[in-house]
């Protein structure tokens, strides 16, 4: 039996708006040592989301057998907006499941519902993804990333990262003209989570999708800042972390023809 | 122009 319960309702919301717009279905894994984990590919296999719930995420964690809970994440939200923010949520399903019961309590204890989600069976490809040496590692403010990405694309439907010791450069080149945008490191010592930092091997010169850009910066709701590893030609990573895991976005690049 | 590359170019099915 799972039963996985929330201290609150709003980072399970949050993370499912999130990943909703790129994946639909998709199966969580659970178990006991690892709590929930899940990993996704989109459709056109150039986005793949990675996500790690520990048990310490969880109020109350207990799984008694490995499950896989196949859902529609259309579906879940659809549920999950049935709850409050605030309040307890509880993830419940069998050892043999048909069903996910998903229970909210508000805090005083004096409402609470209960959805049951059907599961599906679904048949998806999982990638071994190992750990990767990146030439560049740049945290910043989900929140400056996030415009950063949706003003882009406003120009083209390209993003190009260029980085060097102490500065980011975004670009846009589009129908209507250019754009550019430079980030430099600093260190906000007022509030660190406002620094900017840039670890650099090797200086990296990388183009996105702009649109899967734009689906990775709906986690930012999620984490006060965004670690970016890139590297010259390979996959880069975006991850948000949580308290006690992690949500991140592998993202294929474009190549110049 | 540019051309989107896919993952199952990088990264091999488990």
């Amino acid at each position: 039996m799972l039963e996985g319960k929330f201290e609150s309702a709003s980072l399970m919301k949050r993370l499912v708006e999130a990943i909703k717009d790129s994946v639909k279905l998709c199966n969580f894994n659970c178990s006991q040592t690892k709590g929930i984990t899940l990993q996704a590919i989109d459709d056109s296999r150039v986005l793949l989301i990675s996500l790690k719930l520990d048990p310490g995420c969880f109020e109350g964690f207990r799984c008694d057998k490995n499950l896989v809970l196949g859902l529609d994440l259309e579906s879940l939200s659809k549920v999950l907006k049935q709850g409050n923010n605030e309040d307890y949520l509880t993830l419940i399903a069998e050892d043999a499941p048909d069903n996910l019961l998903v229970v909210f309590e508000d805090p005083k204890k004096d409402r609470i519902s209960e959805f049951s989600l059907k599961l599906m069976d679904i048949d998806s490809d999982v990638l071994s993804i190992e750990d990767m040496d990146h030439d560049c590692s740049i945290t910043l403010p989900s929140s400056d990333f996030a415009k950063v990405a949706r003003d882009m694309r406003t120009l083209s439907e390209s993003l190009q990262i260029l980085v060097t010791k102490d500065s980011v450069k975004f670009m846009a080149s589009g129908p209507i003209g250019t754009g550019s945008v430079i980030i430099k490191a600093h260190t906000d010592l007022k509030d660190g989570k406002e620094s900017i930092k840039i670890d650099l091997n090797k200086s990296v010169n990388v183009t996105f999708g702009a649109k899967y850009l734009n689906d990775i910066v709906k986690a930012s709701t999620l984490a006060e800042t965004v670690t970016i590893k890139l590297t010259n030609k390979i996959p880069a990573l975006f991850e948000f972390k949580l308290q006690g895991g992690y949500l991140r976005y592998y993202l294929a690049p474009k190549f110049d023809e | 122009a540019s051309n989107q590359t896919s993952l199952m170019s990088f990264f091999g099915k488990k």
